[in-house]
C-alpha cells in the first residue's frame, strides 16, 4: 500500500508540474502531447477521478483512482 | 451511467495510469 501511494505521487507529480498540490483540467489537457489520449478522454478521466467535482484533483483523490485501478 | 458507461470510464482509467506509468519508466 506505501509502494502504491509513493507511485501514485510520482504520477501526480508527471500531472502537477508546478507542485501546486492539485491538478486541474487544464494541467490535464496540457497532458495531451505527452500522452496517447484525446482531450475528451483526459476530461473524463479528470471528470471520474475528481470525485467531490470541485474541478481540484488532489493528491487523495488521484491515489484513491491510481488504488482502484490496479484493483485495491 | 449503466455498466456500460462504467465499463468505458475505466478503460480510459486504464489507459491514462498506462500511459503515466509508461512516460515514467521511459524518462527513467
Amino acid at each position: 500500500h506505501v509502494i502504491m501511494a509513493e507511485k501514485a505521487h510520482e504520477l501526480f507529480a508527471i500531472c502537477d508540474k508546478e507542485e501546486k498540490g492539485f491538478i486541474t483540467k487544464r494541467d490535464m489537457q496540457r497532458l495531451q502531447s505527452e500522452l496517447p489520449l484525446s482531450p475528451d478522454q483526459l476530461e473524463a478521466v479528470f471528470d471520474s477521478l475528481d470525485q467531490d467535482g470541485n474541478g481540484f484533483l488532489t493528491l487523495d483523490e488521484f491515489t484513491e483512482g491510481f488504488g482502484s485501478f490496479l484493483g485495491l | 451511467d449503466g455498466p456500460k458507461a462504467n465499463a468505458a470510464s475505466e478503460g480510459v482509467l486504464a489507459n491514462f495510469f498506462n500511459s503515466l506509468l509508461n512516460k515514467k519508466t521511459g524518462a527513467a
